[in-house]
């Protein structure tokens, strides 16, 4: 919880973060997958992350539902869960891997790096 | 944007690990793909597949579009990938008759039988590497070679190309690749749709006259005179059917998912909320005044 003094300053306690794009480096090869991807090996895929609480700032595109799931919350938090800071826009990334028949395939994945996070 | 080639004089050494994040084929893992193993019970059971060595052509195809990427631009949207955003390549398992006789024609195997029939069909390139005339050439030869490509039951012409008998291979003269539209070999047929549990090869013939036009009577051509002999290939220079395909479905990593059989990692329950109760009553309070 952020706390402010009268000028608006944060001190005290960490301030909880805003809902922001964050890194998420993906390793395939930590995840078991190298042995049929080819590459990429790793990609910087960035996760969403933060909190939705009022005044939900513009950049964070929030729709006309999340405005009032926000604002329900701020007014009765026990009532309504506060908006949730998801990926508003993704891209894809081209993988390289072989199939079940040892076939070299190139495949464009969709949705695959966040590129802006948002309230929804 | 120009089309992603193979250039005649391409590097065919191993892949470096440091290669743009790629993989290393030569460290002694063996490839293996999803379905593989999910199938797989254990280390015990575990047999290594033969390696698969990609192809440059592919390997230049990702780096093309990775870069394409990186800049913004929709790799889909270049003429190479015919609107495609899933190419597969499939190496030529043919074998050419080893009798010193001429090579008149040449049958292009391929196994197509991991092609979805959930994917939207764009094209299909067949792309032989015509190495530069050798010992095989027959000097006595002069004029043009009228190189046909058809499917091995039909005789239906599919593609043609048109080149000198003696004509470089490409401008360092080492070789170079030839490329045939054999979309229609695929379209009207989808032998893998027909029986999915069967392997489905895909047959491709090659034949050659001389001249510029087909013409009736003529004899064909010795295609080693022509530097389509297969034998003693490497990896990199056997042919290759690439298939462009465009998916219709949204989440094309389910299918992944469900192959390595991942579900029980759903067995990972999300972390408790640690708010406080004080925190949100401070919170709402705040929030309040």
């Amino acid at each position: 919880t952020a706390y402010h003094n009268r000028h608006g300053k944060r001190h005290g306690k960490k301030a909880r973060l805003r809902c922001s794009k964050k890194a998420l480096h993906v390793n395939f090869k930590e995840l078991g997958w190298d042995d049929w991807i080819i590459a990429p090996l790793e990609y910087e895929a960035y996760h969403c992350e933060g909190v939705c609480d009022f005044p939900l700032r513009s950049h964070l595109e929030p729709t006309n539902h999340a405005i009032i799931q926000t604002l329900m919350n701020s007014m009765d938090p026990g009532s309504t869960p506060p908006s949730c800071c998801v990926p508003t826009k993704l891209t894809p990334i081209s993988i390289l891997y072989t199939d079940a028949g040892n076939n070299v395939v190139y495949k464009q994945y969709e949705d695959m790096v966040v590129e802006s996070c948002g309230c929804r | 944007c120009q089309q992603a080639t193979i250039p005649a004089d391409a590097p065919t050494e191993p892949l470096r690990e440091s290669d743009q994040g790629m993989r290393s084929r030569q460290d002694g893992k063996a490839p293996r793909s999803p379905r593989d193993a999910a199938a797989r019970k254990g280390p015990s059971a575990w047999a290594p597949p033969p390696r698969v060595e990609p192809h440059e052509y592919m390997l230049s195809l990702y780096r093309t579009y990775s870069i394409a990427e990186k800049l913004g631009i929709n790799a889909t949207f270049f003429q190479s990938s015919k609107a495609a955003n899933t190419i597969t390549s499939f190496v030529d398992r043919g074998r050419d008759d080893l009798s010193p006789s001429a090579l008149r024609r040449q049958k292009y195997l391929f196994d197509v039988s991991t092609l979805s029939d959930k994917e939207e069909l764009v094209g299909a390139e067949l792309r032989l590497f015509r190495k530069a005339p050798g010992d095989h050439s027959s000097k006595a030869q002069t004029g043009l070679a009228h190189v046909q490509v058809s499917p091995c039951l039909s005789g239906r012409l599919l593609d043609s190309r048109t080149w000198g008998l003696h004509e470089a291979a490409s401008a360092q003269a080492g070789g170079g690749w030839v490329v045939f539209d054999v979309w229609q070999a695929l379209q009207p047929h989808q032998p893998w749709k027909k029986q999915p549990q069967q392997p489905q090869q895909l047959c491709l013939e090659v034949r050659a006259v001389a001249g510029t036009r087909t013409q009736a009577q003529q004899p064909l051509l010795d295609l080693r005179d022509l530097g389509l002999g297969r034998g003693a290939r490497a990896q990199q220079e056997k042919a290759l059917l690439v298939v462009f395909t465009k998916s219709r479905r949204k989440n094309l990593f389910s299918e992944l998912r469900q192959e390595r059989g991942a579900q029980q990692q759903g067995a990972h329950a999300p972390p408790q909320e640690s708010t406080a109760a004080a925190q949100l009553r401070l919170q709402s309070r705040r929030m309040r005044r």
